[in-house]
Order: structure tokens, then C-alpha cells, then sequence
């Protein structure tokens, strides 16, 4: 099993880093595993003092058959570096950097094992115009790899639709799918029809 | 494969029998506050065999019944088919179309049902294993939970990974 | 100082009933005093079934004295009921709505007795447009007798502001206040410096 | 009465002095993300004697001090001084300007001034008590926290309601 995982994780790893650099321009991330005794603690990605690269926190790698059980069903930590800034706490990101690094990381995984369909439900309240259209692209590329269902306020997300549903509600509390518009280049047998059967 | 149909019928804001069909691509879902979009996210995590009643906002399950309003009175019963079309035939299965129904009534009596016919939690995600969905339906990003993958616990991820290997 | 706190429940409730109505037009809500044994769990408001006005909670009330020191250091409990819908869990509301109930009891509380000054940080990111015009209306409403910083991405609550204060960060990670637009009333006297002293 | 003036020195992302002033009436701060926005409100909040290093996302109250960036070298210190305007007399005290500083240091110096003067953060809580802004801070909404106010316990909320008696 662990040699299933260790590709994965190696795979997704290495999406995790391009996806960082695509979503930080100038930023870096990795993915670093942990010893079980500390991954059931929340992730405290160590403050790294100085204006200098994080220094690896590998410190001295024992490659002890104990060491590497204890990786071996250990978690996986997060460490961002967006560009300029010395690598803190995840914590101390910000709400627009926080949820890009949750979409960096979807999309590591989704790579490296996609699913047939994934929803979003405002994943990207947080985000900036620029940031926003950083998430849209990579939306955009992946969509013929996977299906995109996204629930959103924001009027740059219903520009990059390949089909709207316009959702409302009546006084009655009931909610009904009101319009559906394929985007232009739609071959029109993908109709959806939305009865009250 | 892609989610091709979700059919809902007395689950939270929807109490009439009501079909949404999607395409391959980038569907947008969009409507006013309080509309029953999210109740659309809630009702696939509900079908795919969601087991905490506070991931679909809940305190107890029989919070997804429809619970009545202005002129219409409460349903006493929740129904919700998700259909994934598989004819490119990348799931396991020969079929050309993975249905699964999950309902609960307010007697208690609640199940599923694979293709039709009655199954346990257990063949439904043995079903999604093959489609890779899998268990932890980290493909669902239910609203206001984008950030917590972040500081959600190391073991956490490493489950995410593990169930994409 | 039951007394006291008597009196201000009482004008906080009146004024959630006042701001729920405004912000849920044909909405209902109030504020209830529930028993101390009562309010150590989450607000669990419940649910009430069927179309008809929820059944006020109170049941028989006793006026015994056991019973009015228990609610005396008791919790308060929230209900609302959208227009058309019947009474539910609070934790069933939307995104959107949510936000809404949660503005509508600071600023009940703000008018009972107002705080020098109130810093909202994107509490308007799950809004949609009309509900954010409602938010915007009563902040408007209410800037003569508190001082409001909010921090924001939209534009329209950009276009209610007094003043706009530019922020950025530069390479270096470090964050300047890059420019400063009074609106067009301002008599220019209120010009803050923002110096690297 | 209101705030009329933030400073801040070695807090957070301001490792240089920075002065932002501010008049009545609606300021609204605007930027990207990851610029510094909330690092204000943290400011503000911490400032006033915030206890909890998770309220200001951090793991420990070291964790405000400048860390260094591109070109920049760590701080050792961190401080913010509050100024709340009281030309019209509406707080307890005769000062036209109550100022609250606050200090840490990384060799674990940390304390509070008022108006100049060293006190203890009773001081600061009085000081405030008079002004209305009272202990538990409703006033500073944090991002991500407003739901937290629908979702919380109701004792919470009594604690609210109680401060503004
Ligand atoms: N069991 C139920 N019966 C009837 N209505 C329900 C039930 N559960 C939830 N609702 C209604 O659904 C509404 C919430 O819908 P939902 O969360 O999908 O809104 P939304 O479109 O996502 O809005 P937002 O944009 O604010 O996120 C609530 O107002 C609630 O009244
Ligand atoms: N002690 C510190 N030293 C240096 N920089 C820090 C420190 N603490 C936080 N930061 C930086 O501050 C940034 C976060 O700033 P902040 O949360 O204010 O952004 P924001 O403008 O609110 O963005 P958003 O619009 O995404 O909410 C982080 O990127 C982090 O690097
Ligand atoms: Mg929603
Ligand atoms: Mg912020």
C-alpha cells in the first residue's frame, strides 16, 4: 500500500509545486511529509525567521526502517512562500491567499487522480480580480478532463461558463431553476430540461 | 464520465419533483441569496452518502425534508437520484449510466438504491471507488469551506492523497 | 444588574425585530431568553414544521423565581423566518442569510448603545447585490453617530465610502497605503497623511 | 469619538513606522489579497488587548513581529498605538485623545500605555469600558467571523447584550 501512496504523493507533490508557481507567480510550495506523532496537530508550518530561503526542515534525515514507518502513516504538511515574503504560518495568509492555496492543492490531486465532476460552492468569495482570473484559467484548462459544477455571486465566473443556471425562489419557499443558457458555441443538444416532472 | 442528472423530491427547498441535467464543462449556478443553490451541493453530498448531518448543515438528518412553507406544507419524505453518465465506460461497471437514489422519510425509514434496485452505504461507495469519487468526496467544496483544507489537520491531507492513489 | 440588562434586552430585541424586517422585507425575527441550563449548546432553534406562523416557544411559563433566575443568566436565542418560509434551524440558512441575521444583531446592539467606532472586515462577501444595498443602506444611515472601516473587494460598498484608503504590498512584503481619495463633499480638512515616519 | 489614528511599527506586515489617520464617517480600504488589509483590523484589535493569539492568526503573540521579507530583515520588536478622539468629551476622561499603545518584543518584553504611561491591561479595559467599546470587541468584525456570530452560543450573545448595558 505504501508503495501506491508514496507515488501518488510524489506525483502530487510535484503538481502541488507547479500549481503554487502558476497560482503565486515568484511563490513557492511544497508538500512535506510528517511523522504520525505530529500530524494530528493542526498544521503549524514552523516560522522560518530571516529574509533568507526556509531552510529545509529535514535537519538530519535518519533512515532508520522506524523512521520511515513513522512517515509512512504520518500527515502531510503545506508550506507556501508567496513571492517576497519569508515562509510563515499558514495561519497568518490571508483569506484570498488561503483559499488559493486550497485550490493549488484540489488541483495537485485532481491531476494526479482526476474525478469525473467537482463542485464548488463560492470557492472563490476571497479572491481578487486578479487572482480570480489565476483560478478561472485553470478552471477553463482542466474542464475537458473533468466537470466543473461552481456556484458563484461573481460576474468574471459566469463570463467563463460553458452553461448558466439561473436559480430563484418564490414566496413560497420553494426553489425553481428558472433559465439555462448554453454559451454561444453550444451545439444545443446538451439542453438541459428542468420539469417540475 | 460526468454527473449528468440530479432528480430531487422533497429535499429542503425542493418539494416537488425536480430534474437538473448538466453537460460536460463548466456549469455555473447562479440566483439570489437564499435561492436553494447550495441546497443543490447539499443534495449530491447527501446522495453520495454523506454521513454528518452538520456537512449539509443539519442537526439531524430528517432536516432535509422539505419542512413546508407560504402555501405549501411539509413533505414527509426526501428523495435525491444523482446519475453519472459512464459511456466512455471508465467506471468498473458495464453499465452506461451509474444511477444512485438516496431517500428518508420521517418514520425513520431511510436507504439507497444502486441502478434501481435497494443497496447498502457500503455498495454505493464501492460503486463511487470505481468512478473516483471515493469517500472522502473531496471533489464536493461545500460554501465557506475552501479555506478549511487548509487548516485542516496534516492527516487529513495525507487521506485526500491516499484515496486519489 | 438584572435590571439593567433587563432593559437593554429589551431595546436590542425591539431593534432586531426592527432591522430584521428591513433586511428580510416580509421576514419575522426576534431575540428570546432561553435557561441557563439551556444555553451551553449551540443554537439549535427548533424546527418548526408545517406552513403556519411558528408556535411561540414559550409553552406554559411559569413565574416562579427558580424559573426567572435561570433565564436571568441564561443565553439568548436567535429565531428568524424568511418571508414565505416556515421557522428552521438558523444553521439551515444560507450562506447570504446568515451574514445578514448575524449584521442585523450588531447593528440592533449598536443602537441600543453605540460603539465609537465598528471595523467590518468583508462582512459583505457572501452577499448578493440587493442584499449588499440593504447592508449599505443602514451603514449609511447609521455613520453620523459611529465611525465605519471596512475593509472590502466590492465596488459598490467602495462607492458608499467617506474616504478610500489604497493598500499594497511591494516585493519586499512589506504593506504602504498608497493613496487616499476623499469623496467629492469633503472639505480636504480630513486629509490624513499616511508618512513612513 | 472616534479612532482617529492607527500606528503601527514592526506589526505584521509594517515593519517601518506607518501612520494611517482616519476621519468620522465611512472609510473603506481597499487592495489585493495578501496586501495587508486585515493586518490592520489584527492591528486595532490587538492593540485594544486582544488575548487570543488564534483571534489574530497567529500560534503565539511572537507571531506579529515583522518576519522579514525580500530586501527586509526581521524585527525584534512590535508596537501600535490606537488614538481615539475625544474632543467631544463623550468618554469618562478629560483627556481630548485617549491613546493606547501596546508593545512585544521577541526576548518577551510586552506591556501597554495609556497616554503615554505604562499600566496594565485592567487600565486599557477601563479606559475602554468609558468609551463603549467594552471587553468583548464586537465592534471588530474579523474576516471570515461574521457567521460566527449566527453560529454561536447563546451565552455568547448574552454577553453582548450585557456589555452594552
Ligand atoms: N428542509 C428544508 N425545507 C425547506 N426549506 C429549507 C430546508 N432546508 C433549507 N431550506 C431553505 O433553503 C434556504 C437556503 O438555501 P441555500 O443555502 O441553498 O441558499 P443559496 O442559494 O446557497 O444562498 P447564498 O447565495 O446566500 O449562499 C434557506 O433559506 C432555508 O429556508
Ligand atoms: N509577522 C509577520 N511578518 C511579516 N509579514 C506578515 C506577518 N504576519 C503576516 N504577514 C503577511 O501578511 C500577509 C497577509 O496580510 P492580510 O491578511 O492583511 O491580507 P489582506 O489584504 O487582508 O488580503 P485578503 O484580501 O486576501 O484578505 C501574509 O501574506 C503574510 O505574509
Ligand atoms: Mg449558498
Ligand atoms: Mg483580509
Amino acid at each position: 500500500i505504501s508503495e501506491l501512496f508514496e507515488r501518488t504523493f510524489e506525483a502530487t507533490s510535484r503538481n502541488f509545486e507547479e500549481m503554487i508557481s502558476e497560482l503565486f507567480p515568484g511563490g513557492k510550495g511544497r508538500l512535506r511529509r510528517i511523522e504520525s506523532d505530529q500530524s494530528s496537530k493542526p498544521s503549524v508550518s514552523e516560522a522560518s525567521a530571516g529574509e533568507s530561503d526556509p531552510e529545509p526542515e529535514d535537519g538530519v534525515r535518519e533512515d532508520s526502517d522506524e523512521e520511515s514507518a513513522r512517515v509512512d502513516d504520518g500527515g502531510v504538511e503545506i508550506e507556501v512562500t508567496p513571492a517576497g515574503k519569508s515562509m510563515r504560518r499558514l495561519s497568518l495568509l490571508s483569506g484570498g491567499e488561503k483559499s488559493m492555496v486550497a485550490l493549488a492543492f484540489v488541483f495537485a490531486v485532481m491531476i494526479a487522480r482526476p474525478c469525473p465532476f467537482y463542485v464548488l460552492d463560492e470557492v472563490e468569495a476571497a479572491l481578487d480580480d486578479l487572482n480570480l482570473d489565476r483560478f478561472l484559467r485553470v478552471v477553463k484548462r482542466f474542464a475537458d478532463r473533468s466537470q466543473f459544477l461552481i456556484v458563484t455571486h461573481q460576474k468574471r465566473t459566469m463570463d467563463a461558463a460553458d452553461a448558466l443556471y439561473g436559480v430563484s425562489m418564490a414566496e413560497d419557499g420553494v426553489t425553481k431553476v428558472v433559465s439555462y443558457r448554453p454559451s454561444q458555441g453550444d451545439t444545443g443538444d446538451r439542453v438541459p430540461e428542468h420539469d417540475e416532472a | 464520465m460526468h454527473l449528468r442528472e440530479i432528480n430531487m423530491k422533497g429535499f429542503k427547498s425542493f418539494p416537488d419533483r425536480t430534474r437538473l441535467t448538466f453537460g460536460p464543462g463548466v456549469s455555473v449556478i447562479v440566483g439570489p441569496n437564499g435561492c436553494g443553490k447550495s441546497n443543490i451541493t447539499d443534495a449530491i453530498l447527501w446522495a453520495l452518502g454523506e454521513q454528518s448531518p452538520g456537512a449539509i448543515r443539519g442537526q439531524s438528518m430528517q432536516d432535509v425534508i422539505f419542512a413546508g412553507g407560504k402555501g405549501q406544507s411539509r413533505r414527509s419524505a426526501a428523495e435525491v437520484e444523482v446519475v453519472i453518465d459512464n459511456a466512455d465506460g471508465q467506471a468498473g461497471s458495464e453499465f452506461s449510466e451509474i444511477s444512485i437514489t438516496r431517500h428518508i422519510s420521517r418514520d425513520g425509514d431511510a436507504g439507497y438504491r444502486l441502478n434501481g434496485a435497494r443497496c447498502r452505504l457500503a455498495d454505493v461507495i464501492e460503486a463511487l471507488a470505481d468512478t473516483g469519487l471515493g469517500r472522502e468526496m473531496h471533489s464536493v467544496i461545500s460554501q465557506g469551506r475552501v479555506e478549511a483544507l487548509v487548516s485542516s489537520k496534516p492527516r487529513d491531507r495525507r487521506l485526500l492523497i491516499e484515496e486519489a492513489a
